[in-house]
């Protein structure tokens, strides 16, 4: 995090907000039930608190305005510049203004008001942005379901740095944002995708062709709106070219980067137990044209020719994958091998001698 | 004559590094300036801080990574010295 130049900051702890004007793009009720919950964010992890006023001045005025709105820093037009906020202070500090040419919502499409007004509350408070790309301080536009929104653990550390901890007994903390060479590095789901690999963690993504060295660090939001955090297990089936995306006991279908079906499936249709609630790792063997599931200690075998499970399954993981032991957090095949990510390590097995060969990082691919 | 496709997309591209690198990175140029003159220094010193900012390679050019962030919607607040 980055505090603004000269640590401005507001001497009250209880601060009034005025909601100016509206947008013609949403309700009013959305807005204000989208500006609140923006406070919401601030004042659930510090002592302050904001109280709505309707006339008069507030500390932090809040308005929708166009193109040059005379306070020197006019704005563009659709896209490009989305908002501004005044660091902490008398007058026009501490006011937001909201482009009006955007097109503001309360979902996915446009830009979100709650995600843009939490962020331009933190220049209201006194901080700057943020070079962790996962801070709700960065300065570019990410989305976020409001619904699954927790501040992140850098704009807590900011903010609290300026006004203290939170009045809470129990101190709130946030995500943080993963570390591509951190050696503690753990994997949630990893799949190929037309060539390239993708590792999954938390609300991220890696995205990694094997032939290049660079990796790129994604929210999973910013390709797929729709799609939860947390994926659990992903496989490319690639004969169909397509990605198999697991969390809970549903499942979401990739096509490239488009999603197939709007909503999810449920893993039972694939022909589950009742009594699987979720799947830990999956992959694909694309020489058998069989997917192998890992739940717990066991594994199941699909047939994705006839499209139903194998017979004779589950069976025990150690028993076909020597050296393999329960919990495999990701899997995937590549070239001969299969790789079994573990925890911080990773396995590479070779299916034809039946055993490990080699034991690696589980960041290995990232060139660290 | 009409502009060449491409030789309008590198104008174009040069005008956003400049615009972005002034309104963000408190560039200054007078604006007959581009690449060409006293000022390259300037512009590169500040294209490698917001390369570094943003968690890019450093190489002080325009390169394709590089404009894409410059094109990403975004707050209007400076990411240096407000």
């Amino acid at each position: 995090y980055v505090l603004t130049d000269g640590n401005p900051k507001w001497e009250r702890k209880d601060l009034t907000y005025r909601i100016v004007n509206y947008t013609p793009d949403m309700n009013s009720a959305d807005v204000d039930k989208a500006i609140q919950k923006a406070f919401k964010v601030w004042s659930d992890v510090s002592p302050l608190t904001f109280k709505r006023i309707y006339d008069g001045n507030a500390d932090i005025m809040m308005s929708f305005e166009t193109g040059d709105h005379r306070d020197n820093s006019p704005f563009d037009g659709p896209d490009g510049l989305l908002a501004h906020a005044f660091q902490p202070g008398n007058g026009i500090g501490g006011d937001v203004h909201f482009d009006e040419a955007e097109s503001w919502t309360k979902g996915s499409n446009g830009y979100n008001l709650f995600l843009v007004a939490a962020h331009e509350l933190g220049h209201a408070l006194g901080l700057s942005h943020s070079t962790d790309p996962g801070a709700l301080m960065y300065p570019t536009y990410s989305y976020t379901e409001p619904n699954e929104f927790r501040l992140p653990q850098d704009d807590i550390n900011g903010i609290q740095t300026v006004y203290g901890h939170s009045d809470n007994p129990v101190q709130p903390t946030g995500p943080t944002t993963p570390v591509t060479c951190d050696p503690k590095l753990t994997f949630d789901a990893v799949a190929t995708m037309r060539g390239e690999l993708l590792f999954f963690k938390g609300r991220y993504f890696w995205r990694k062709h094997p032939q290049m060295t660079e990796v790129e660090l994604n929210f999973i939001s910013l390709f797929w709106p729709s799609l939860p955090s947390g994926i659990q297990a992903a496989y490319e089936n690639v004969e169909r070219d397509q990605v198999f995306l697991f969390k809970e006991n549903k499942y979401w279908v990739l096509s490239g980067y488009e999603l197939v079906y709007n909503h999810p499936k449920s893993i039972y249709d694939l022909g589950f137990p009742k009594n699987v609630k979720r799947i830990n790792a999956a992959f694909n063997d694309k020489n058998t044209g069989k997917t192998y599931f890992f739940v717990g200690g066991k594994y199941w075998r699909y047939d994705e020719n006839r499209q139903a499970m194998d017979q004779g399954y589950p069976k025990k993981i150690i028993n076909e994958f020597r050296g393999i032991s329960k919990n495999v957090d990701a899997a995937f095949q590549n070239g001969r091998y299969i790789y079994f990510f573990i925890g911080t390590r990773q396995f590479q097995f070779d299916p034809n001698v039946k055993r490990v060969v080699s034991v690696m990082k589980s960041n290995s691919w990232f060139n660290c | 004559l009409p502009v060449a496709p491409e030789t309008e997309d590198e104008d174009k591209n040069i005008q956003l590094v400049e615009n972005y690198l002034r309104n963000f990175y408190k560039l200054e140029t007078d604006k007959q300036s581009h690449f060409k003159n006293k000022n390259v220094n300037s512009l590169t010193e500040k294209l490698e801080e917001m390369q570094a900012f943003f968690g890019l390679k450093v190489t002080g050019k325009p390169d394709v990574d590089t404009l894409e962030v410059m094109k990403k919607p975004r707050c209007g607040v400076p990411d240096i010295g407000q």
